[in-house]
C-alpha cells in the first residue's frame, strides 16, 4: 500500500514536470 | 486495448504516460525551440517522492520474505533513482541556458526513466500479489488431493470444515483480482472458473458422500461413484490450474489461443 502510494506521488511530480515542459513549448508552437 | 494490466497501475502511470508522450512528441517534431522555464522546483519535488519511494522499496525488500519481489525491486529502485539524477541535471543545465538541446534530451530520458522504472516497480509489486493469490490457490488444489482418502462421514465433515475458509479465500482474492484486471478477456475466464468452481464444489462434497454411503453398504456401484467423484475432483482441480495460469498473464494476447 505505502509502494503504491509512494508512487503515486512520483507520478503526480513528474507529470507536473513535464506539464510544465510541454506548456512552455506549446507557447511557441 | 489496455497498456497497463491492472486498474491501479493504469490509474497511476496512464496520466504521466501521456504527459510524457505529449514532450516526446514536441521534441521530434522540433517544436520544442521555445526558452524551456525554470524547473527546478518541480524537478525538487519529483526528487523528494523518489527519496521517499527507495526509502519505502528497500524497507519493502528487506522485510519482505518473496525472494522474487527481493531480487525484482531494486534494480526497478536504481532506475527510478537514476532518472530522477538525470532529471536534477537536466534542470541544472537549463537554468544555465534554457534552450540546450542536450538538456533538453536529458529531461526526456529522466521522465521516460521514471516511467519506466515506476513502471518496473510497481509490476514487481503487482507479481507478488499475485503470487500471494496463487499460492492460496494451490493450497486449495493440495487440500482438494485429500478426497481420496475420505471414506467415512466424519472424514467428510473434516474435510469440509478444514477446505471451506481457504476456498473461501481463494474465491474472495480471485474476484477481487479479477475487478482489478484491464483485459476483459482475462476478467471473463476468471469468472468463469470461479462460477464453475461454485458449481462443482457442492457436486464434489455430495459425490464423496455418495462414495461413502455406498462403500459402507458393501455396493457393486460403489466403483462408479468413486470414478464420479475423482472425475468432479479433477474438473475441480483443471477450473484452479486455469485461474492459476490466467492470474500470471498480464498482457493482452497472451491468451489468444485459448
Amino acid at each position: 500500500e505505502q509502494i503504491l502510494e509512494a508512487c503515486k506521488s512520483i507520478a503526480t511530480a513528474t507529470s507536473a514536470l513535464v506539464k510544465s515542459a510541454t506548456a512552455a513549448q506549446r507557447e511557441l508552437v | 486495448m489496455p497498456v497497463f494490466h491492472t486498474k491501479t497501475i493504469e490509474s497511476i502511470l496512464e496520466p504521466v504516460a501521456q504527459q510524457v508522450s505529449r514532450l516526446v512528441i514536441l521534441h521530434e517534431e522540433a517544436e520544442d525551440g521555445n526558452a524551456m522555464p525554470d524547473l527546478s522546483q518541480s524537478v525538487a519535488t519529483v526528487k523528494h517522492a523518489v527519496d521517499n519511494l527507495i526509502q519505502i522499496g528497500y524497507e519493502t525488500v528487506n522485510t519482505s520474505d518473496d525472494s522474487i519481489l527481493k531480487q525484482d525491486m531494486p534494480p526497478a529502485l536504481q532506475r527510478v533513482e537514476e532518472a530522477a539524477t538525470s532529471l536534477l541535471e537536466a534542470s541544472n543545465m537549463l537554468k544555465e541556458d534554457p534552450f540546450f538541446a542536450p538538456a533538453r534530451k536529458k529531461l526526456i530520458n529522466g521522465s521516460r526513466g521514471i516511467l519506466q522504472g515506476t513502471s518496473a516497480l510497481l509490476l514487481a509489486f503487482d507479481e507478488s500479489e499475485v503470487r500471494k493469490i496463487i499460492a492460496q490457490c494451490r493450497r486449495v488444489l493440495e487440500y482438494i488431493g485429500i478426497t481420496e482418502v475420505i471414506e467415512s462421514m466424519d472424514d467428510l465433515v473434516t474435510f469440509v470444515k478444514n477446505i471451506s475458509p481457504g476456498l473461501t479465500r481463494m474465491t474472495k482474492q480471485v474476484d477481487d483480482r479479477e475487478k482489478e484486471l484491464t483485459h476483459q478477456v482475462h476478467k471473463d475466464i476468471l469468472l468463469r472458473c470461479l462460477e464453475e468452481i461454485k458449481v462443482l464444489t457442492p457436486v464434489l462434497i455430495s459425490g464423496i458422500k455418495t462414495y461413502i454411503q455406498l462403500l459402507s453398504s458393501n455396493s457393486p456401484s460403489s466403483a462408479d461413484a468413486k470414478n464420479n467423484r475423482d472425475h468432479t475432483c479433477k474438473a475441480l482441480g483443471v477450473e484452479i490450474e486455469e485461474i492459476i495460469r490466467v492470474l500470471q498473464l498480464t498482457s493482452a494476447g497472451e491468451d489468444d489461443i485459448e
